[in-house]
């Protein structure tokens, strides 16, 4: 069923995606290949356009939009270093200090805002965050959506 | 909504959904479409927001996120059965998983080309969010929200700037981007410093690449002109991603054995434009051979 990335173990939504009865509930015509995690059609002739989207971001905060850049601290595929130089990189006022956030009692992590956007990590995790601190990535989701309290 | 998707039996689902479902295709650009997957609120579908999900890559699925991290409900490892999620997201969200672009999982080109590029996605991911919203006028007025994941770092700010921009009546708040590629430049650059401060590598290495690659105290890791400096960063990133390591997790075990397969190397060449592999050249913690699993 072709390549999947390393590390990631998703043998079983590959084989549950690729049932017959499956695809049919889903309403997926027959003539489509199986499914895969990842195309390498689409990845081996993919051109990236932007080598970073700083002026993108700086546009979007203009417009008044809400922006959370948050990363799990353990991965080294985007680590979190990286994202958090990039909004400190965006020159914007910091509102807030450096802080930790709880859930459920423990530190989560640790977020600044800097007016409409906000940094933050989520301790322990990895590169998906809601798969390996599910607990910790639903609050933070949560206050964002409703704009609250990290 | 468009009852012609509504998904209302799936096999290996043993519990009632307190939610609606509908599984099908948003018109991209002609001749693309992209497959969505969509899930109303376990709470309130009129007035919780709706979030699209996007998972990177480039080239991966967001059906990844939907069955593995923040999605209702997961496939059990006999990839028969199906649990459910407790800390779903859409407990207080409606959420749209939509696999972007065209080639990626079910969605697809009439003519089969799948070469594309940000803007393209971006301009395609638009259009399939106006073909959303004909399919389900009522979430007009809900807040929304765009979340990407790792190469999601350029889509949902690019996919952002067309919303916040565009002609499209949409409710839009905010974005997010989790692990997200915000600037190869800084990926790079942090890395070194990543890799140093978790204790991959030690003094000898750390002390060469500020001898190399630095110069009053300015360093740089991404595209030095010097080539000692290039070779001596190849040596650091291969220590992360090609020692053994897992680079989605430091602490985790790699659960999938060796990354020599291609794929791997795709998705890393993307995240790490300036990394080319290349034998060790740099003795590093005795010896790391690459037979370590």
């Amino acid at each position: 069923l072709g390549e999947v990335p390393p590390c990631i173990n998703s043998t079983a939504q590959i084989t549950w995606l690729n049932r017959g009865d499956v695809r049919k509930a889903l309403h997926i015509p027959d003539t489509l290949p199986p499914w895969d995690l990842c195309s390498d059609a689409v990845g081996e002739q993919y051109t990236n356009l932007y080598p970073t989207v700083k002026d993108v971001y700086l546009k979007l905060l203009s417009l008044g939009l809400r922006a959370l850049v948050y990363n799990g601290d353990t991965d080294m595929a985007c680590n979190f270093l990286g994202d958090q130089w990039f909004v400190e990189d965006l020159g914007l006022k910091a509102t807030t200090k450096y802080q930790n956030w709880f859930h459920d009692d423990q530190i989560a992590g640790y977020y600044q805002q800097f007016g409409n956007i906000t940094f933050l990590t989520v301790k322990g995790a990895g590169h998906m965050v809601p798969q390996w601190a599910p607990g910790p990535a639903f609050h933070m989701f949560q206050s964002f959506i409703t704009n609250g309290y990290y | 909504q468009y009852a012609p998707d509504e998904v209302t039996y799936l096999p290996g689902m043993k519990f009632k959904p307190n939610y609606r479902q509908w599984s099908g295709f948003l018109q991209a650009q002609p001749g693309k479409y992209l497959h969505y997957w969509f899930v109303t609120s376990q709470r309130d579908p009129v007035k919780d927001p709706l979030v699209l999900w996007l998972n990177g890559g480039p080239g991966c699925s967001s059906l990844d996120g939907f069955l593995s991290e923040n999605g209702p409900f997961h496939v059990n490892d006999n990839g028969a059965t199906l649990y459910e999620n407790p800390f779903s997201w859409n407990k207080i969200a409606n959420v749209l998983y939509l696999e972007s672009p065209a080639g990626v999982g079910y969605s697809y080109s009439d003519d089969q080309k799948y070469a594309t590029d940000d803007d393209q996605v971006a301009d395609d991911n638009y259009k399939a969010l106006q073909s959303f919203f004909a399919k389900f006028p009522n979430f007009t007025q809900n807040e929304f929200f765009i979340f990407g994941e790792s190469y999601g770092g350029i889509y949902a700010p690019t996919l952002s700037l067309r919303v916040a921009t565009g002609a499209a009546k949409i409710n839009f708040k905010g974005f997010s981007v989790g692990n997200g590629l915000s600037s190869f430049a800084l990926n790079d650059q942090t890395l070194v410093y990543f890799g140093y401060y978790h204790g991959l590598f030690g003094e000898d290495l750390w002390r060469d690449l500020n001898t190399n690659c630095c110069d009053k105290g300015n360093c740089n890791f991404y595209n030095s002109s010097s080539q000692t400096c290039k070779t001596l960063v190849n040596v650091a990133f291969g220590i992360v991603y090609n020692s053994g390591l897992n680079e989605y997790a430091l602490y985790l075990d790699c659960e999938v054995g060796r990354r020599s397969h291609k794929g791997y190397e795709r998705t890393m060449s993307h995240l790490f434009k300036n990394y080319k592999k290349q034998p060790h050249t740099h003795k590093v913690s005795g010896g790391v051979s690459s037979s370590i699993s």
